[in-house]
C-alpha cells in the first residue's frame, strides 16, 4: 500500500487498508465489512477490522466481543475475534455497548487517528475500516490520514438508498479513493414458507450504477433471517453467504 | 412550546417542534418521520419538516420536490410539498440530489442553525426534525439550539439496531429531551404470494424497550413494498400505513 508519510504504529506492517462505505445508514455496511474481513481470513490472509463508526458502532457486538483491548505505554492492542480477525472499535472501551458517545468532529476525527496511529495492529495482510453514515469528519478523515488502497461500496435495492449512495461515490471520486467495486444487499428474500424469491425493496439497479460509475459490480447478497440473528447473536463468522460475491481484492 | 431565548426567525410561530431519532441508520426514521408530518396534516395541522441529515438528506426525494427554495433579503421560504407540508432540506439547494456534501461538524452545525433561524416557517403547529444517524454533532446542534417539545424513537427488529437505538435514547435522557414514544418499523412482511405474515429481522422486543425505559409503544410498521417504492416515487404522501400507530403527540 501507499503508506509513505501515513504510517500507523510504528510496529505496524499492513499491506492493505481498504475502506467499506456507503453514505446511507442500514444498508448494511457493517455486516458486509465483517463478512469481507471473514472471507479473506478464511483465504489464509492475516485480516484486522478498524471500527471508524464512532457514534453507532456495531462490529463488536457482530462478532460478540465483550473483552476490552489491552492499552500499554507502548500502544493499544486489539481486540481478537474467535477465527483470529484483529478488531479496534469505540464500544470495546465502553463500559455498557449501549451507552451513548456524545462528541462533535473534532474528537471523532482524534480517535479515528489514534486507532491507526495508537493501536498495535502487527502484521496484517488487509485491515478493513468500517465507516459510518454520511460524508463528514469520519469519512473524511478516514481518506486524508490512513493509506487507503480503495473503498468497497454497499448499497440495498431502493432508489433512495442508490441515491445516497452516490454521494458517497462521488466523495471517494472526489478525494481520489479508488473504488474496487459494488455490492447490493438485501436484494431478495426467500418465503420460508412457499420457497418463492421476493423483492420486499424492489428490484434494485446496482448493475446500472456499476456501470454508469465504472465500478466492478461485486454480486448481490439476499435478506437472510440468519444473517441478522447470527449476527445479533456474535456469530457473523458463521455467515456464508459471502461466498455468493465476486471479491477480487 | 418552550421556545423562549431558543427563538427562530422572527416571523416564525411554531407552536411544537418534534425531533425523530434512531442513532441507527436505515431502520426507517426518514420515513416514519414524514409519515408523521402527513398524518398530522391529515388532522388539520400546519406541519413543516426540518432535514437535518445534512449529508444524508432523504426528505425531499420522499416527497418529490425538484424546486429550489425561494432565498431573499428577508430569509430562506420553504418548499410546499404537494398536500402542503413545508420541508427545507440540504439537497434542495444543491444542483443534483446525489452531490455529495462533504463538510465537517462546525459546518454542518451552522446550517442546521440556519434552518431553524434564517427559514421562514411561519406559523406552524408541528416542526418534526429528521435527525441524521449517530449521536454526533446534528443532533447535538438540534438539542441545543431548537425547542424539542419531545423525541419520537424509530427502531426495526433486530438486536444490533436496537444497541444503537439505546444510544440515542440514552443521549435524549442526558440532554432532557422528553421522549414522546417508540415505533418499531419494519416489523414484518406478508409474502405477496402465500399470504403468510414473514419476520425476516426476526421478531423484534421493542416492547420490551419501551418497557425498559418507560417510553410509550406507539406501535409497529410492516415492511411493505408498497412503502419504499411510494417513497422512491416521490409519494410518502399516498403511503397510509400511519394509521396503525398509536400517535399522540
Ligand atoms: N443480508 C442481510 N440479511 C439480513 N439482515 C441483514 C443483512 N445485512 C444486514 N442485515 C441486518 O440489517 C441491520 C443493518 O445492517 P448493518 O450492517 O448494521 O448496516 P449499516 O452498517 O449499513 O448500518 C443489522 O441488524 C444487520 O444484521
Ligand atoms: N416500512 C417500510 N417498508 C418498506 N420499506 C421501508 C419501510 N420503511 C423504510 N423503508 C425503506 O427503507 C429505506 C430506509 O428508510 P429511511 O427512512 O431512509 O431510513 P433512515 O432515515 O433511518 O436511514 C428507504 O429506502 C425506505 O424507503
Ligand atoms: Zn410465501
Amino acid at each position: 500500500s501507499c503508506s509513505e508519510g501515513k504510517n500507523g504504529h510504528q510496529l505496524n506492517e499492513v499491506k492493505h487498508v481498504l475502506a467499506v462505505m456507503s453514505g446511507k445508514g442500514g444498508v448494511g455496511k457493517s455486516t458486509v465489512a465483517a463478512l469481507l474481513a471473514v472471507a479473506l481470513q478464511k483465504k489464509g490472509y492475516q485480516v484486522g477490522i478498524l471500527d471508524a463508526d464512532i457514534t453507532g458502532p456495531s462490529i463488536p457486538k457482530l462478532f460478540g466481543l465483550k473483552k476490552a483491548p489491552d492499552v500499554t505505554e507502548l500502544g493499544i492492542f486489539p481486540v481478537k475475534s474467535k477465527t483470529g480477525i484483529a478488531i479496534m472499535s469505540i464500544n470495546l472501551l465502553l463500559e455498557h455497548e449501549d451507552d451513548p458517545v456524545i462528541w462533535r468532529g473534532p474528537v471523532i476525527a482524534g480517535v479515528i487517528k489514534q486507532f491507526w496511529e495508537e493501536v498495535i495492529w502487527g502484521n496484517l495482510d488487509y485491515l478493513i475500516v468500517d465507516l459510518p453514515p454520511g460524508t463528514g469528519d469520519a469519512p473524511l478523515t478516514v481518506m486524508q490520514v490512513l493509506p487507503l488502497d480503495g473503498a468497497v461500496i454497499v448499497t440495498s435495492p431502493q432508489d433512495l438508498a442508490g441515491m445516497v449512495v452516490k454521494k458517497a461515490i462521488k466523495m471517494a471520486q472526489k478525494m481520489e479513493v479508488p473504488l474496487l467495486g459494488i455490492v447490493e444487499n438485501m436484494s431478495y428474500f426467500e418465503c420460508p414458507d412457499c420457497g418463492k424469491n421476493l423483492y420486499p425493496f424492489g428490484k434494485g439497479k446496482t448493475k446500472l450504477m456499476a456501470q454508469e460509475f465504472a465500478l466492478p459490480f461485486m454480486g448481490v447478497l439476499p435478506l437472510e433471517t440468519s444473517t441478522s440473528s447470527l449476527g445479533d447473536q456474535g456469530k457473523i463468522e458463521e455467515v456464508t453467504s459471502y461466498e455468493l460475491l465476486k471479491v477480487n481484492l
